[in-house]
């Protein structure tokens, strides 16, 4: 029973948030095998990075209003990184 | 504020645009005013000026594109990813790249152009992201009707000035 306010993590909102992190916040590809286990500390740390730096609060979850703000328009320039 | 890593940044005051090509989303004349203001966002608290020219390699070329355009960023269709531009130097660099799937505009509906131009135009100057909201260059787009004459935030002046002082006058 997902815990209040966390969104159930189907496969489509673990594919956005990775590529939502491989682009924007130097997720380097070949720590894709982390992402299968999205409370694995290297994602939980590039969770609450991007969280961070939009002003959201730092939860290290994909919760609702992490996913909400991936799903917004945005400029394509990395937030970190060169 | 941030800029990019090394802090790149144009070597004179006087710079270059070229409008390459234009979106069928608006009159050429709305889209070359839209480019014009946002150059004048950042004109306005610089030493720099800009001027057009309509053929040739200019600093900053404005394109707009659709999906796999030459770089290394396609674009991606409706949607999130809705422009991107590259820092100061030679070549591609300083380049403005706008995804012309998305749908311009002028007003609140659709995607505003002037704002994302003068947030564009921040990176083809050199400044990078900033994680203040009420600034330009926050990543995620927002458009308020109060944004229809863009006013740039403390940090955005903090930042650009940290690049190229103040307006010499």
């Amino acid at each position: 029973y997902p815990l209040h306010g966390a969104v159930r993590q189907d496969h489509s909102t673990m594919d956005l948030a990775q590529q939502y992190l491989e682009k924007y916040y130097n997720f380097r590809k070949n720590e894709k095998q982390f992402f299968k286990r999205k409370d694995s500390s290297p994602v939980v740390k590039k969770i609450e990075e991007m969280q961070k730096f939009l002003g959201l609060e730092m939860t290290g979850k994909l919760d609702s209003n992490t996913v909400e703000m991936m799903h917004k328009p945005r400029c394509g320039v990395p937030d970190v990184g060169g | 504020f941030s800029t990019f890593p090394g802090s790149p940044k144009w070597r004179k005051n006087h710079i270059s645009y070229r409008i390459v090509n234009y979106t069928l989303d608006l009159p050429r004349e709305s889209v070359d005013s839209a480019i014009e203001r946002a150059l004048k966002v950042w004109e306005e608290v610089t030493p720099l000026t800009f001027s057009r020219i309509s053929e040739g390699e200019a600093d900053i070329m404005i394109s707009f594109a659709v999906g796999e355009h030459g770089d290394f960023y396609p674009f991606d269709g409706v949607g999130q990813s809705l422009a991107h531009a590259y820092p100061p130097g030679p070549g591609f660099y300083g380049d403005a790249h706008f995804d012309d799937d998305e749908k311009w505009s002028l007003g609140p509906s659709g995607t505003n152009l002037f704002l994302v131009a003068a947030h564009e135009l921040g990176h083809s100057l050199g400044l990078f992201h900033s994680n203040n909201k009420e600034s330009l260059m926050y990543p995620v787009y927002r458009f308020s009707t109060s944004q229809a004459n863009i006013r740039l935030s403390q940090d955005d002046i903090e930042g650009i000035q940290s690049l190229y002082a103040r307006p010499s006058s």
